[in-house]
């Protein structure tokens, strides 16, 4: 049931030229990509060997090809009307455990001596023949692996004093490393933790799916390799195993575990906000954000310790799994997750500049509608009942919802909020004096006594 | 508290024991049955994961059991209230009232803006670091006396500015407030009226001779205390 086509990898419009004397292409026959790929595979009454194919979108024409982009002396052309699947046998250089299946083009040992030809038998006489062990791939002087060893692939040297040696080819699970949670990671791993082989991201089958390489452009759903689209702890696939699903893969970690392309903000968020790195703790709603190393009121898998460079700090709106925007857990049980579109977009809305009030800031008269940890503030005519004289006041200038000091409040503006938890909070201001708590302090003569003592009888 | 000793029963019904996991962490002061005044710093931000916190009410000694436990009331936090800009403050509510009984009350703010003279013996109060001092885990009280804010300035040697929002007491001897003592009062009295004129914070030194402690000053930030309770 395994898919013919998850032997291959795929390129995008894509054609290859070859010369003619050494290469065989055959006539475009009308059928499916899947066939296609069958034929391919089987090679059955095919003169040559088939290492690739040539597909064409439009008319649906196959054509199978002796050569790969790796040949000598083929040549890659943009063609917007062919996609190019290669055979990743022929294509890869690295192994997925021992290698017994590396078809690849290494022929130098790890100390850096030349492969002595498989057909021969000098300088070293051995058994290794390629008609001997036809399904091993025994050509020219390639690394192999005909004895299943658990070192990889190697081959008898030309150094007559070094009668073999393996080739240190890569694990393909080391040949790139990943940085965060691997969202970046674009390298060859396409085996799960346990072994299983990944599913095409552009197959259905065994396990249908919504990660489709056309729907996600930049996630780098390549052929079957190990990626993670959508903010998982660690690069995963589709397994071609029908009872599971998915898994994760093991790819090694960066010593460096910074993200590097992520580019940080804090007043403001770029793209999607993953370099978002402010300290907004709230929903545009009011709504306070839950901390990220909570359970409660919402359970999650975003614990902080596993996605370290993401910085879950405290309850900040963060973006660890490329959602639109920044988001968070809420503190309402009823509203698990919310966008914290309350962050404005760099570039779009400049960030606000730096502003101050004068005094105790009762003559503010601003624009400032925010809370110091960023609630929107809320119109000081919902609060009439709870302060009528003062917020009658302001209705008078017609106050909005901008931050004020009606009540002569001696630490600044403040305003109400729509928030439960935080009905009010002092605003996102500073003092333009750099001392505000050096305020007069009453002379020793009027000097206020600390005690109320109460009157009894 | 470095020094001192300990309390007798019934005097600091106000203290509480504020927990972390299942060890006292830091003191407070009960304002309202429903509010207690503490050092924002005992929490890691205004927005702290509080299942993991509580409050002691009504004991005086840390490992009471028995009849003395009986006597305990425990709350959970449902809100940190942070103080202005600068305070240092938090006011905690607590997810239900505390009852008031013999050996829980409330104590009183004072009248905003006030001021305690110069030289006028308060207390501090808390089950912290003792420095060998004696009775470990029980509710400790040392008396020290008020230090003007200039005089505090300078025997800080300017380090740290000692402006209206703060004040200071002690640097007689090496007594008073010390680890796990943050968040707690200092309490003065007049006749028989006791004030909470002063809350202790993190990070300005631990009970040294010629260094006085360092407060918040409560009656500077009274008004913002009251717009949070009628709030």
């Amino acid at each position: 049931k395994r898919h013919a086509l998850q032997d291959y990898q795929k390129t995008d419009a894509v054609s290859l030229v070859a010369p003619p004397d050494a290469s065989y292409m055959s006539k475009g026959r009308k059928m499916s990509v899947g066939k296609c790929a069958r034929r391919c595979s089987r090679n059955r009454k095919l003169q040559f060997t088939c290492r690739a194919f040539s597909f064409n979108q439009k008319t649906a024409k196959c054509h199978l090809l002796s050569y790969d982009s790796l040949t000598v002396g083929v040549r890659i052309e943009n063609d917007s009307n062919f996609d190019l699947y290669e055979k990743k046998d022929f294509m890869r250089e690295c192994i997925i455990g021992n290698g017994l299946n590396y078809k690849g083009k290494r022929s130098v040992t790890k100390s850096g001596v030349q492969c002595q030809l498989w057909n021969s038998k000098t300088p070293h006489e051995h058994n290794f023949l390629p008609q001997r062990h036809k399904h091993r791939d025994l050509r020219e002087n390639l690394c192999r692996n005909p004895d299943n060893t658990t070192t990889g692939p190697w081959c008898f040297t030309t150094d007559p004093k070094i009668r073999h040696q393996d080739c240190s080819i890569p694990q393909c699970s080391e040949v790139e490393c990943m940085t965060c949670n691997g969202e970046s990671y674009r390298g060859p791993m396409d085996h799960t933790e346990s072994g299983r082989e990944c599913q095409r991201w552009d197959l259905e089958e065994p396990h249908k799916h919504l990660f489709h390489p056309k729907r996600y452009p930049d996630k780098g759903l390549k052929d079957n390799y190990c990626r993670n689209p959508d903010g998982r702890q660690r690069p995963w696939c589709f397994t071609t195993d029908p009872s599971t699903p998915w898994e994760y893969c093991n790819i090694k970690q960066c010593d460096s575990d910074n993200s590097g392309d992520v580019d940080n903000t804090t007043t403001c968020f770029r793209g999607r906000g993953e370099g978002y790195r402010g300290t907004v703790g709230v929903t545009p709603e009011g709504v306070t954000c839950q901390r990220w190393d909570a359970q409660f009121p919402h359970r999650h898998s975003y614990a902080p310790q596993n996605y370290r460079c993401k910085d879950l700090r405290e309850n900040y709106c963060r973006n660890p799994d490329g959602r639109q925007f920044p988001w968070c857990f809420t503190t309402d049980p009823n509203v698990p997750v919310a966008f914290c579109t309350n962050i404005p977009r760099c570039g779009v809305t400049p960030p606000e500049p730096e502003e101050c009030y004068t005094g105790i800031g009762d003559t503010y008269n601003g624009k400032r509608a925010k809370t110091r940890s960023g609630i929107p503030c809320a119109p000081w005519k919902d609060h009439r009942e709870s302060n009528e004289r003062y917020v009658d006041l302001l209705m008078a200038e017609q106050a909005g919802n901008f931050c004020r000091n009606p009540d002569k409040d001696k630490h600044g503006p403040w305003c109400y909020t729509n928030s439960s938890s935080i009905p009010w909070d002092y605003c996102a201001l500073k003092s333009c004096e750099p001392s505000h708590n050096n305020l007069p302090q009453k002379d020793e003569s009027t000097r206020t006594s600390c005690f109320v003592h109460k009157q009894v009888r | 508290i470095v020094g001192g000793g300990p309390v007798r029963i019934k005097e600091g019904s106000w203290m509480v024991s504020i927990q972390r996991g299942s060890t006292h962490w830091c003191g407070g002061s009960l304002v309202r049955e429903e509010w207690v005044l503490t050092d924002r710093q005992c929490f890691s931000s205004c927005v702290p994961d509080l299942s993991e916190y509580r409050v002691w009410l009504g004991i005086s000694h840390l490992n009471e059991s028995g009849e003395n436990d009986f006597h305990r009331q425990e709350r959970r936090i449902s809100h940190v209230i942070c103080g202005p800009e600068g305070s240092s403050l938090a006011l905690l509510r607590l997810t239900q009232p505390a009852l008031p009984r013999e050996r829980v009350r409330i104590i009183q703010l004072p009248v905003a803006d006030c001021r305690i003279q110069e030289d006028t013996i308060c207390s501090v109060y808390g089950w912290g670091e003792t420095k060998g001092t004696g009775h470990e885990g029980t509710l400790k009280r040392v008396h020290l006396p008020i230090v003007s804010n200039e005089r505090c300035q300078q025997l800080h040697n300017r380090a740290i500015p000692i402006n209206s929002s703060k004040l200071c007491a002690g640097g007689k001897r090496d007594e008073g407030v010390c680890e796990k003592d943050y968040g707690g009062p200092l309490v003065c009295q007049e006749s028989n009226s006791k004030v909470i004129v002063g809350v202790s914070i993190n990070g300005r030194g631990c009970a040294r001779q010629n260094r006085p402690a360092i407060f918040m000053n409560v009656a500077f930030y009274t008004g913002w205390i009251h717009k949070v309770f009628k709030n």
